[in-house]
């Protein structure tokens, strides 16, 4: 695993999440239940918490945007970059971008699964950098997985961990 | 297989916007063919390709898999 070049984690463990806009390539529900379940694959190991609202600025701020979507990264129509998100810091830190130019899918194998591609994004809202390890989340390649059997890889788990500790429920 | 203009083109875009390649100075060509090199080095290195520094096959099909628009090494 790998961790952001300085002091990128979140200095609480209470966070939150909001859900900007949605994607028409699913119901509304699929993607509030894809995300959700995304961010407790890291509520599951860690102490965060996160709170979903609707209004105002969230920690995490989730939207499906394409092309130049002013941040300085614009998406790249369908394939190539699926999503991107920012590491933890005031601003547009901790805010996830998914391309909707991008087939997403709730629970079929085809197109791009939304809560694989989320969980990882998540991962760098919370302070991991891409993992050289093939079997981990964090690595930068979509790689599809069979979402009801999916646990968070050890290397993921590790990373995690080392900023911000096991889950004390646990 | 020779690798065309186009393929070469994806590369560029690849490891500038992942691996901190600057834009190509065009009237320093020497300049710009080692920077592309060491680039595609740390990519190669990052993905567990050969590394040679120089772009095949192997290193262009990593490239267009579908992937996060983070970068993978601090820019």
């Amino acid at each position: 695993y790998s961790t952001f070049e300085g002091d990128y984690k979140w200095k609480k463990n209470d966070l939150t999440y909001r859900i900007q806009n949605y994607t028409p390539d699913m119901s509304q529900a699929e993607v509030d239940d894809s995300i959700k379940r995304a961010l407790q694959v890291w509520a599951d190991v860690t102490p965060l918490r996160f709170t979903r609202i609707n209004s105002g600025t969230a920690d995490i701020m989730i939207s499906f945007v394409v092309k130049d979507h002013a941040d300085g990264y614009p998406f790249d129509g369908p394939n190539g970059f699926l999503a991107h998100a920012f590491p933890p810091f005031e601003g547009i830190g901790g805010d996830a971008h998914f391309d909707d130019d991008e087939d997403f899918f709730f629970q079929s194998p085809q197109g791009y699964n939304l809560f694989l591609v989320a969980a990882h994004e998540f991962g760098h809202s919370l302070g991991l950098e891409h993992s050289r390890d093939p079997g981990a989340l964090m690595y930068p390649s979509y790689v599809y997985r069979d979402i009801n059997t999916f646990a968070l890889p050890q290397d993921d788990v590790n990373g995690i961990q080392f900023l911000y500790g096991p889950n004390p429920d646990v | 297989s020779p690798i065309d203009k186009d393929q070469e083109k994806i590369a560029m875009n690849y490891l500038t916007k992942l691996y901190g390649l600057q834009k190509q100075d065009h009237n320093s060509k020497l300049k710009s063919s080692s920077a592309l090199s060491l680039h595609l080095k740390e990519m190669q290195e990052f993905f567990g390709l050969e590394v040679t520094g120089k772009l095949n096959e192997e290193t262009l099909n990593v490239m267009k898999k579908p992937r996060c628009g983070v970068p993978d090494v601090a820019a």
